[in-house]
């Protein structure tokens, strides 16, 4: 499988949907 | 406290082309006779020294086995249920002396603690939660997760135990708007939770703050799917599923797990590898565990299948033993051993090397 096809890749992750998710 | 007959059998054939072998150590019987349903492993302190101990589910009893020399074991604790049959042992990381169990008839109606008086003399019981309950595990750092109720009543709930094994705190989840179906922690990221729902959507929440953060929806290829374990790697979700629902394909044989990468960002995922059953093999997912790299399951033909999941194949086959079906199997949480189960009571231990 390609890598490219899932779309920007964040280290973060979890941090940034649980910071998006507070707002 | 009665000593309980066990016995060691001889090493069953195996399948020269597997390079995984499973060797019978022990065997563990069931006298009672009932309809055997679930089998674990915890930590339990006797005469204060922890030990390793097996427990062992029948529909209305929990019993309790501390390992003795030579690979024989005690039975020392026994529960009794008389309303409601038990469903599946729940086994709690990171906690001994309590077992928490799942009672039902075809659906969770009861989570109970199941616990000793201090002085170890006698057996206690503690009702953790009622109703219509549809998913439940335990996590890392003593705590449990189960959902109850349907759709718009539906509620998630994080109980945390403390040290004694009582109730600490309980903590609700954020609820997505679909029913969960099972429950899967994130290696290594004990704030993380993952939830697959009945419209083939993986949700995952914030154990911290209670934040449902995404769903996603995984391939339609295969519907009902239960989430076994999941890590993240270089800012992906990697997530076993297995596929009981799963159609036999010409080309690849029976896909039984399947590993799917997901980018939580996207929401985008596809899938990494389908673990199948090896040619000649018949047979749908029945009943299955996860450990570390290694994937256990018994199949709707009676056998047990093991995959190692960084190789990528059927490692060791157990077929039936004495004539009997394999009816679960779990991976040990005490040390590498596989624990195998029978309709019968029969437990049967084996070292998987």
């Amino acid at each position: 499988c390609n890598k490219a096809d899932l779309g920007p890749i964040s280290l973060n992750w979890f941090e940034e949907l649980s910071s998006e998710a507070s707002l | 406290h009665s000593a309980e007959q066990t016995e060691i059998a001889e090493v069953p054939a195996w399948d020269s082309l597997n390079p995984g072998t499973l060797q019978l150590v022990s065997k563990l019987k069931n006298p009672s006779g009932s309809c055997s349903v679930d089998v674990s492993a915890t930590w339990w302190e006797i005469a204060g020294f922890k030990e390793p101990c097996i427990v062992t589910a029948c529909e209305y009893v929990v019993s309790l086995w501390k390992p003795l020399d030579a690979w024989q074991w005690e039975k020392i604790y026994s529960w009794h249920f008389t309303e409601v049959p038990v469903l599946q042992i729940v086994a709690v990381p990171d906690i001994s002396n309590l077992v928490c169990v799942a009672l039902g008839n075809l659906e969770i109606r009861e989570i109970r603690a199941l616990l000793c008086s201090p002085d170890g003399k006698s057996e206690k019981q503690v009702l953790l939660s009622s109703g219509n309950i549809k998913a439940v595990l335990g996590l890392a750092q003593r705590r449990l997760v189960s959902s109850s109720g349907t759709l718009c009543d539906q509620q998630v709930e994080i109980t945390t135990f403390a040290e004694d094994g009582g109730s600490k705190e309980k903590q609700l989840l954020m609820p997505p708007e679909e029913t969960i179906l099972t429950f899967a922690e994130v290696q290594g990221m004990q704030e993380a939770l993952l939830g697959t729902t009945i419209m083939n959507n993986i949700v995952i929440w914030n154990l911290k703050t209670g934040q449902l953060l995404k769903k996603i929806h995984i391939d339609d290829s295969y519907q009902a799917s239960v989430c076994h374990k999941a890590y993240s790697e270089m800012g992906l979700l990697f997530v076993v599923l297995s596929h009981p629902c799963a159609k036999e394909n010409e080309l690849l044989g029976s896909p039984v797990f399947q590993l799917i990468v997901i980018n939580p960002k996207t929401t985008l995922s596809m899938g990494v590898m389908l673990y199948c059953l090896p040619h000649g093999q018949a047979g749908r997912f029945l009943e299955g565990d996860v450990k570390d790299h290694f994937a256990a399951a018994v199949l709707t033909s009676g056998t047990i299948a093991i995959w190692d999941l960084l190789l990528g194949h059927c490692t060791a086959l157990l077929p039936p033993v004495s004539g009997q079906n394999w009816s679960f199997v779990k991976w040990s949480g005490t040390d590498s051993h596989l624990l195998a189960g029978q309709k019968d009571g029969n437990i049967f231990v084996y070292r998987y090397t």
